[in-house]
């Protein structure tokens, strides 16, 4: 089962937590009880990424409109640079004593500190991503929610051009996104939801224009009217079923069963 | 293109896990 669940997220961080995971085991074993190296130079380049993540950071917080990354992300940002400040003490601890036991305390502490520090401004900033996903889904849900004005052909060319757009977009985005999930059930909702809307989406167009010919004539407007109706109410049940989808970070057990 | 931010997690999360290689190799040995 995965354990993070976006590719990217795995990539950076399954590395690095299986080296931490086991340097805890061997630290709780006692078996970590040789001399240390010198470690200025490895904590000396964790010291340097950390300044870098950190004011990076600092730019997505201070270019983004998103009040939830906006609050997230410092506490995450923190996290790291405390567990970084640990390493340094750690570092000079060990200069004067290799064998010193506060300072193996203090690297543990710190490697575990930059994991999760790590981890949640990933995950931090994967929610603002999905976020603006999920925006382009509600301006599809708009356009389909204004689908009953449309009475008149001429409309109905202003509608088609207006929703072509947003939909193209919703689509390519939530196709990237169920390209990067680790979830493969998630990634198969995704891909059947949006195989739905693709498929509505002509019969859609040739609903309104039953409803609009039938309006012109007079003839079988509540049929047509409660045909159009469905289609919408089908289109837009994917839609949020995608909007749902995406949202999902932990897994279901039964699911996978 | 990745956000700069993921790039410089992941440079973080390689200066970790070798100072962490650095660190166990030690214990090891």
């Amino acid at each position: 089962m995965p354990v993070f669940h976006t590719k990217t997220i795995e990539s950076i961080l399954e590395p690095v937590a299986q080296q931490v995971s086991r340097l805890v085991i061997l630290h709780e074993e006692a078996e970590d009880g040789n001399a240390m190296p010198d470690l200025a130079h490895p904590v000396r380049a964790v010291k340097v990424a950390v300044d870098n993540l950190v004011r990076v950071g600092y730019d997505t917080i201070n270019s983004s409109e998103d009040q939830i990354l906006k609050q997230d992300m410092p506490p995450a940002l923190s996290r790291v640079e405390q567990s970084s400040v640990l390493l340094l003490q750690a570092s000079e601890l060990l200069r004067a004593d290799p064998y010193s036991g506060p300072a193996r305390k203090k690297l543990i502490e710190g490697s575990r500190g930059i994991l999760q520090g790590t981890s949640a401004l990933l995950l931090a900033f994967d929610e603002s991503e999905v976020r603006k996903i999920i925006r382009v889904c509600k301006n599809v849900l708009e356009y389909l929610a204004i689908t009953e004005v449309v009475d008149r052909m001429e409309d109905l060319v202003t509608y088609v051009k207006n929703l072509s757009p947003v939909l193209t977009k919703m689509t390519k985005e939530v196709d990237n996104r169920e390209k990067e999930l680790t979830h493969q059930v998630h990634r198969d909702m995704l891909v059947r939801s949006l195989e739905q809307v693709k498929n509505y989406t002509p019969v859609l167009i040739s609903g309104v224009k039953i409803f609009i010919t039938a309006k012109q004539t007079s003839q079988g407007i509540p049929d047509a009217q409660s045909g159009r109706d469905y289609i919408v109410k089908k289109m837009s049940d994917e839609i949020h079923e995608i909007i749902r989808v995406l949202q999902l970070t932990t897994y279901d057990e039964d699911e996978w069963d | 293109d990745a956000h700069e931010m993921v790039k410089q997690a992941r440079h973080l999360a390689q200066a970790t896990s070798q100072l962490v290689s650095a660190i166990r190799n030690q214990a090891e040995t």
